[in-house]
C-alpha cells in the first residue's frame, strides 16, 4: 500500500 | 449578535451530511461574507473548506465576526430533527456559550428550537494557496460517487490519470484490477451530464479511496463535481452550491494529499 502524505505537509498553518 | 435564516433548510442538512463522517469538531467562522468552516480530519490527511455565502440566506445578521466551536456529530443529530422543507434559523449572541437552531415548517404551524453548547476550539487554519491546476475535470457528481464506490471493491487506492483524451480511474488489489475511462463529452447540451477535461499538462496521481468516498457524501449538494489536480499537490474536490438561477451560494471543497509512489 502506497504511504499516505499528510495535508499539512503541503499547506502551512496561518 | 449572529442570526442567519435559511429558507432552504435542507441545504444545511446536506452540508452537515457532507462533513460529519470526516470531521469530529470544527469552528464555523461567521462574518459579513457568510459562514465558513475549515478543518482537517483527525489524521491530517484531508482538509475541508466550506462556505455558505451571506446572500444565500433570506436574513443574515452578523454584528461582528464570531467563531462558533461545534461538535459536528451533535449538530448533525440536531439537524436530523429538522424536516427537509423546514426553514432553519441559526442564532448566537456575541459572547455566547451556546448556539440556537430554530426549525419552522413552511406553514409556520410547527416551530421547534434547539440549543446546543458551544466548544472552545483553537481556530488553527491552513493557508490554501490559489493554485493553477494542471488538470481540472468537471463531471456529474453521481458518476464520481459511483466510480469511487465501484473501484473500492478492488483496492484502497485509485490512480487518476488525466490526459487530453479524457480521464482514467484505475484500481488494483488481491481480487484483480479495474479501469474506468471517461471520454470528454462531445456535445455539451446538458452541462450537468457532461465530462469536461481542462488540461494544461497530463497528470497521474494516486489517492485513497477511503477519503474520496467520504468526499462523495457531498454529492446531494451539486449535480456536478470538479477534480483539480497537479503533480505533488493535494487533489481538490469541489461541489459548488448554486441556487436555481445558477448563482453561487457557496461551496464544499475537500483537499486530499496524494499517496506517495514507492
Amino acid at each position: 500500500m502506497d504511504p499516505q502524505a499528510a495535508i499539512d505537509e503541503y499547506y502551512i498553518l496561518n | 449578535m449572529f442570526e442567519a435564516r435559511l429558507v432552504e433548510g435542507s441545504l444545511l442538512k446536506k452540508v452537515m451530511e457532507s462533513i460529519k463522517d470526516l470531521l469530529n469538531e470544527a469552528s464555523w467562522d461567521c462574518s459579513g461574507n457568510g459562514m465558513c468552516l475549515q478543518a482537517m480530519d483527525s489524521s491530517h490527511v484531508a482538509l475541508v473548506s466550506l462556505m455558505l455565502k451571506s446572500d444565500g440566506f433570506e436574513n443574515y445578521r452578523c454584528d461582528r465576526s464570531i467563531s462558533l466551536g461545534i461538535n459536528l456529530a451533535s449538530m448533525s443529530k440536531i439537524l436530523k430533527c429538522a424536516s427537509n422543507d423546514d426553514i432553519i434559523t441559526i442564532r448566537a449572541e456575541d459572547d455566547a456559550d451556546a448556539i440556537t437552531f430554530m426549525f419552522e415548517s413552511p406553514k409556520q404551524d410547527r416551530v421547534s428550537d434547539y440549543e446546543m453548547k458551544l466548544m472552545n476550539l483553537d481556530t488553527e487554519h491552513l493557508g490554501i494557496p490559489d493554485t493553477e491546476y494542471a488538470c481540472v475535470i468537471k463531471m456529474p457528481s453521481g458518476e464520481f460517487s459511483r466510480i469511487c464506490r465501484d473501484l473500492s471493491v478492488l483496492g484502497d487506492s485509485v490512480i487518476i490519470c488525466c490526459t487530453k483524451d479524457g480521464v482514467r480511474f484505475s484500481a488494483k488489489g488481491d481480487l484483480g484490477n479495474g479501469n474506468i475511462k471517461l471520454a470528454q463529452s462531445a456535445n455539451v447540451d446538458k452541462e450537468e451530464e457532461a465530462v469536461v477535461v481542462d488540461m494544461r499538462e497530463a497528470v497521474t496521481l494516486t489517492f485513497s479511496l477511503r477519503y474520496l468516498n467520504f468526499f462523495t457524501k457531498a454529492a446531494p449538494l451539486s449535480s456536478q463535481v470538479s477534480l483539480s489536480m497537479s503533480e505533488d499537490v493535494p487533489l481538490m474536490v469541489e461541489y459548488k452550491i448554486n441556487d436555481k438561477e445558477g448563482d453561487s451560494k457557496g461551496y464544499v471543497r475537500y483537499y486530499l494529499a496524494p499517496k506517495i509512489e514507492d
